[in-house]
């Protein structure tokens, strides 16, 4: 463990996190896309098949939180708060990012094992999860504050496990190009956002995109 | 191609 990936979970804790308050406190998933959730479901899911694997109590832990918050999360999106949920403007066609990454893991990945193909495709899948929830602030034109600071720390969350790999790669000679490569991809969907948000969120205006 | 060690990141 480093500080960057420490960092870089927690800051994968807080999104979450920010993301349930939001939804429960404001009794509303407005401007919240649901499918992008669904694919974090999936991606939870597909990834911590491994939790008897017990690596340690941390790894444990933070793979059930997370499972456990991304259920959590659809659940008061689909069910709860489902009045709420904003259909037409969360309309991006995940069948064009569900089945490429599926196909993608069963051609690369380190080794040809239901675990491993499943894990390689919760890679893939994750770097393109947020693209629905991207398209949709882009078609509503803006985010509410809180949106965006979820936002924020999500994209922050991948950035600084970049960090975490250069640091590994330097210090114990450990990479694993698969995740490596597709955090880099995860990452650069964020560049658009994080330089409105950046410019405009912390300065206290709304995030508004150009339409 | 790293060998095949178990996934020790989240």
């Amino acid at each position: 463990m480093n500080i960057f990936r420490l960092v870089g979970d927690l800051s994968h804790l807080l999104a979450i996190i920010i993301l349930l308050l939001k939804i429960w406190k404001t009794r509303s998933c407005a401007g919240i896309s649901g499918k992008s959730q669904i694919l974090f479901a999936i991606v939870y899911t597909s990834r911590y098949l491994d939790l008897p694997n017990f690596v340690s109590m941390y790894n444990t832990l933070m793979k059930i939180v997370f499972i456990a918050a991304s259920y959590a999360t659809v659940y008061l999106i689909y069910m709860k708060f489902k009045a709420t949920y904003d259909h037409n403007h969360d309309t991006f066609r995940v069948e064009f990012l569900v089945l490429p990454s599926f196909v993608l893991a069963l051609l690369i990945n380190h080794d040809f094992t239901v675990l491993e193909v499943l894990w390689t495709f919760s890679i893939y899948m994750e770097s393109v999860a947020i693209l629905p929830q991207l398209f949709m602030v882009s078609k509503t034109g803006e985010a509410e504050s809180i949106t965006s600071h979820y936002l924020f720390a999500l994209g922050s969350y991948r950035a600084l496990y970049i960090l975490n790999w250069i640091y590994r790669y330097t210090t114990e000679d450990h990479y694993d190009l698969i995740a490596i490569v597709a955090g880099i991809v995860q990452t650069v969907l964020y560049c658009d956002f994080f330089y409105l948000y950046i410019t405009k969120v912390l300065k206290g205006k709304k995030l508004q995109l150009p339409a | 191609d790293s060998e095949h060690e178990i996934h020790d990141e989240l």
